[in-house]
């Protein structure tokens, strides 16, 4: 027996919304940890690793740890019926092959339920041990939206550059080039605006623009972004959900053959 | 040129 309430529908249809253009289907994991998935996408270059953590539900009731597979598409129609304001619960009886997802409005005064068909996935789970990055950049979160969207109108690579001074983002393509440097800053009216670098060494990396791009659909879920590269490794860009937990985008780089 | 690499590369399935 599976049963999590959610006071805020609206976060549950940011995490779908930001989520399902890179991944059709995946499995939902439920444990007393959280309920959380990893999922590639299927050319196996990014990967998306969300959290919402058990103690952010307002109930969270997870007999035994379950996999539910769901297409994520399907889901995220089931979520826009709901207002963001609904209160969302996810509840699945042992062995069914449904999921059903309850709204309730905030006055109680509508109630309706979405009764989905789960289904078989062979889950390719990929073990990522935690890392030490050589650079990690915390920005405006739809500063790097922008930047990401900007960039993909010229070029279909991105060079990510990070110096004590700031993180650079060029790209190159067939009608010119482009450069942005953000210069760290901390001096900011809103603390969310600042740019702040953590830098052990200097780093450098490409990555496909159109990905991205794709990461940047997580944007409504925080202010920051925390992007961490090291060098010749796959870039992490995280999305922390106030108190409920986050939502990490992998990438695997390009390298000069 | 550059190759897009596969995250593969770097991780183990579990």
């Amino acid at each position: 027996m599976l049963e999590l309430r959610l006071t805020q529908a609206g976060l549950l249809k940011k995490v779908l919304e930001s989520i399902k253009d890179l991944v059709t289907d995946a499995n939902f994991d439920c444990s007393a940890t959280g309920f959380s998935l990893q999922a590639m996408d299927s050319s196996h270059v990014a990967l998306v690793a969300l959290l919402l953590r058990s103690d952010g539900f307002e109930h969270y009731r997870c007999d035994h740890n379950i996999s539910m597979g769901m297409n994520l598409g399907n889901m995220a129609k089931m979520l826009r019926c709901a207002s963001d304001d609904d209160t969302v619960t996810i509840k699945a009886d042992d062995g069914s092959d449904t999921v059903t997802f309850m709204f309730e409005s905030p006055s109680q005064d509508k109630i309706s339920d979405y009764e989905m068909k789960l289904m078989d996935i062979d889950s390719e789970h990929l073990g990522i041990p935690e890392a030490e990055y050589q650079a990690i950049v915390r920005m405006s979160a739809s500063e790097f939206a922008r930047i990401c969207k900007d960039l993909g109108t010229i070029g279909d690579t991105v060079i990510i550059s990070v110096t004590k001074e700031g993180v650079q983002f060029s790209t190159k393509g067939d009608i010119g080039t482009a450069n942005i440097i953000c210069r760290k800053n901390t001096a900011v009216d809103k603390k969310e605006e600042a740019t702040v670098i953590e830098m052990a060494e200097p780093v450098s990396l490409t990555f496909a623009s159109r990905y991205l791009i794709a990461f940047t659909k997580a944007t409504p879920l925080a202010g920051q972004v925390t992007i961490s590269m090291s060098y010749d490794m796959p870039i992490v860009v995280e999305y922390k959900m106030e108190t409920m937990g986050y939502m990490r985008f992998y990438l695997a780089p390009k390298i000069e053959e | 040129l550059k190759t897009q690499l596969r995250l593969e590369a770097f991780y183990t399935f579990n």
